[in-house]
């Protein structure tokens, strides 16, 4: 973006159009540039510097919910096992991300166990089993096929008795649009909550971020079909800047505990807004 | 709706019948809003509003009772226009056995897609041999193998330990000797910013010249559609587009931006995860789509 002595008209409109091609969305941007044209008219705002430092903070104010526990500090508090659910549409990166939070909570000290939920898609059970090869973690799976609820149940019975810090559950991608399988969903966390009560302790939702305003839409009807308690936000080592996150973050108030840079299990950052919002401007 | 939006608008008539340029600018604001909120990107929807400007200032929206609906048909008509614009047909013809090569982003729906794609053209009379080039990503082999399996089509052994191009070159050969015609090429996901996994391409495309380089793309990509698109076609001269997972709520304007940056089809769409879900790629059910 040009260096300019201060702020005209085409200096806001270049900025607009830098952050719907960040993906932030029409409605989130207009909304954002209507605030900055009457901070800009009562001469609140000096030079573009300012106009630069104003638009980062009200991003980085809708990428924060206040009041927010880190995971680390829930898991600490919860009496083990610590239950994670893991959801989202299909392809976004959960079998992965699933893989490099349990590397990640096993480099802390915990002991960790896996559940093979997707009974459903080609090799999912495969997919995860190699996973906990590689990671040296249990996985708890049944036959392709087999009822997800089961398997979550058996997960954490099994991480009750194995006295497992942490348990997380892989589900099966899914459309939010399609009933039956949000049903699943809803099925899968009632049965879940029968074997322990508190359990999942922790929903998330995974999304990626080369999605458009979607995510809106599927973070919508997650968060009503199984109370999302977190978000992983994937794919952030491409060229897609994420944004929509910033509407997602600000309309649901569910923290980004964590994003996804890369396939390996190390790449994995906890989500630090000021770093996000500056790479919106790059 | 976008003809909601341009109809207040437009109310301004005043029962003289004839609109205002500015009128007609305001509305081509609308058609701006309406696309950048169905995902089509901030540059490629600058130029298609550029190009339909003349006509929306021409007589037929001015002297139209009902401009609104004009424009919204001239919209229709050019995304048509645009979005049908070259063959969308498979092109299986010259050296045989043909090759198909599926390429994307990673979890795009490539894999899903050789499935889907050796099952429909099965069923057109051709002889598939699914190939799972994928050596990277924990079970992608296993998992085509279970695809092919459940279709009974033939699938090459493919071993984690072998190259990809090497594994193309193998099965197109393994193929013409077992009188199979049409070899599906499955490969890893990769960022098209991957200049290494970038060359793999190249190199499979090198060894075994398909008849088609299919971009696998997911229908709920945002703004970095042109991205992607502009890079597989620059490195590979992609010769078509599958557009997944349109089965969602997602509007699609992925399709108008990776049409714009690239000229290519969208030849095939995916409609669901069971593997009888592709269907055609049609224009117009898309443009109304993006149109919302
Ligand atoms: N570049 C990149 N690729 C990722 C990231 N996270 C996941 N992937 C890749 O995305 C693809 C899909 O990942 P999966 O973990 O299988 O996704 P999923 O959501 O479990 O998919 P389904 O179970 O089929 O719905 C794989 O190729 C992963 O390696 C990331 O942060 N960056
Ligand atoms: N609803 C729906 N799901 C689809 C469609 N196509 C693929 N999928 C699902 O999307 C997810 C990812 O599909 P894959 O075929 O594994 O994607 P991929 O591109 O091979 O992934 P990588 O090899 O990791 O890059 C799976 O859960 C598929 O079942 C579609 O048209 N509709
Ligand atoms: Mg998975
Ligand atoms: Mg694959």
């Amino acid at each position: 973006l040009t260096f300019r002595k201060e702020i005209d008209p085409d200096l806001l409109d270049e900025l607009e159009e830098a952050m719907v091609m960040a993906d932030m969305g029409v409605g989130t941007v207009q909304h954002l540039f209507d605030r900055l044209r009457s901070d800009v008219k009562r001469n609140e705002l000096k030079d573009p510097q300012a106009l630069r430092q104003r638009i980062k903070s009200y991003l980085k104010d809708m990428l924060t919910v206040t009041d927010t526990v880190s995971l680390e500090e829930k898991i600490g508090a919860a009496s083990p096992p610590f239950v994670i659910l893991v959801v989202g549409v299909n392809g976004v990166g959960k079998t992965t991300t699933i893989a490099k939070m349990a590397h990640l909570f096993k480099e802390q000290g915990k002991k960790v166990l896996i559940a093979a939920a997707d009974t459903f898609r080609a090799a999912a059970i495969d997919q995860l089993q190699q996973w906990g090869k590689r990671l040296d973690i249990p996985v708890i799976s049944h036959q392709p096929g087999s009822d997800p609820s089961a398997v979550a149940f058996d997960a954490i019975e099994a991480g009750r008795s194995r006295k497992m810090d942490i348990v997380i559950v892989d589900t099966a991608g899914r459309l939010h649009t399609q009933k039956n399988l949000m049903e699943e969903l809803k099925k899968i966390r009632r049965v879940m909550g029968r074997k322990l009560s508190e359990a999942p302790h922790e929903t998330i939702l995974v999304l990626d971020a080369t999605t458009g305003q979607n995510a809106v839409s599927q973070a919508r009807l997650f968060m009503e079909a199984t109370d999302v308690t977190g978000i992983v936000l994937t794919k952030l080592d491409g060229t897609a800047k994420g944004g929509i996150a910033a509407a997602v973050v600000h309309e649901m108030k569910i923290p980004i505990y964590f994003i996804g840079i890369g396939e390996k299990m190390t790449d994995l950052r906890s989500f630090n807004a000021e770093e996000f919002v500056n790479a919106l401007f790059e | 709706t976008l003809g909601n939006r341009l109809n207040k608008v437009f109310k301004k008539l005043k029962g003289y019948g004839k609109l205002s340029e500015e009128q007609i600018q305001e509305g081509m604001r609308e058609v701006r809003l309406a696309l950048l909120e169905a995902d089509v990107n901030y540059k490629v929807v600058k130029d298609f509003v550029a190009g339909i400007k003349k006509r929306a200032l021409g007589q037929e929206v001015m002297d139209s009772l009902t401009p609104g609906q004009q424009v919204v048909k001239i919209v229709h008509d050019e995304l048509v226009a645009l979005l049908g614009s070259s063959n969308q047909q498979i092109d299986l013809a010259g050296r045989q056995p043909a090759v198909i090569v599926l390429v994307g982003l990673q979890g795009s729906g490539k894999t899903t897609t050789a499935g889907k794609l050796a099952r429909w053209l099965r069923k057109k009379g051709r002889k598939p041999f699914l190939v799972p080039a994928d050596v990277y990503r924990p079970a992608a082999i296993e998992q085509l193998k279970t695809l092919a399996k459940q279709l009974d089509i033939p699938v090459f052994p493919s071993e984690t330990s072998m190259q990809p191009p090497e594994i193309a070159r193998q099965a197109v050969a393994q193929a013409g000797m077992s009188n199979l015609d049409t070899v599906i090429i499955d490969t890893a996901g990769r960022l098209h910013i991957d200049s290494e996994l970038m060359d793999e391409l190249r190199a499979i495309k090198e060894a075994v010249s398909p008849q088609e380089i299919l971009l696998v793309a997911d229908a709920m990509t945002g703004q970095d559609a042109v991205n992607i698109a502009e890079a597989f076609d620059r490195e590979l001269s992609i010769t078509g587009v599958v557009l997944t997972k349109l089965d969602g709520d997602a509007r699609g304007g992925a399709a108008l931006s990776i049409q714009s940056v690239t000229g290519k089809p969208v030849k095939l769409v995916g409609i669901g995860e069971k593997l009888d879900a592709i269907e055609p790629f049609h224009p117009d059910r898309i443009a109304n789509r993006i149109l919302g």
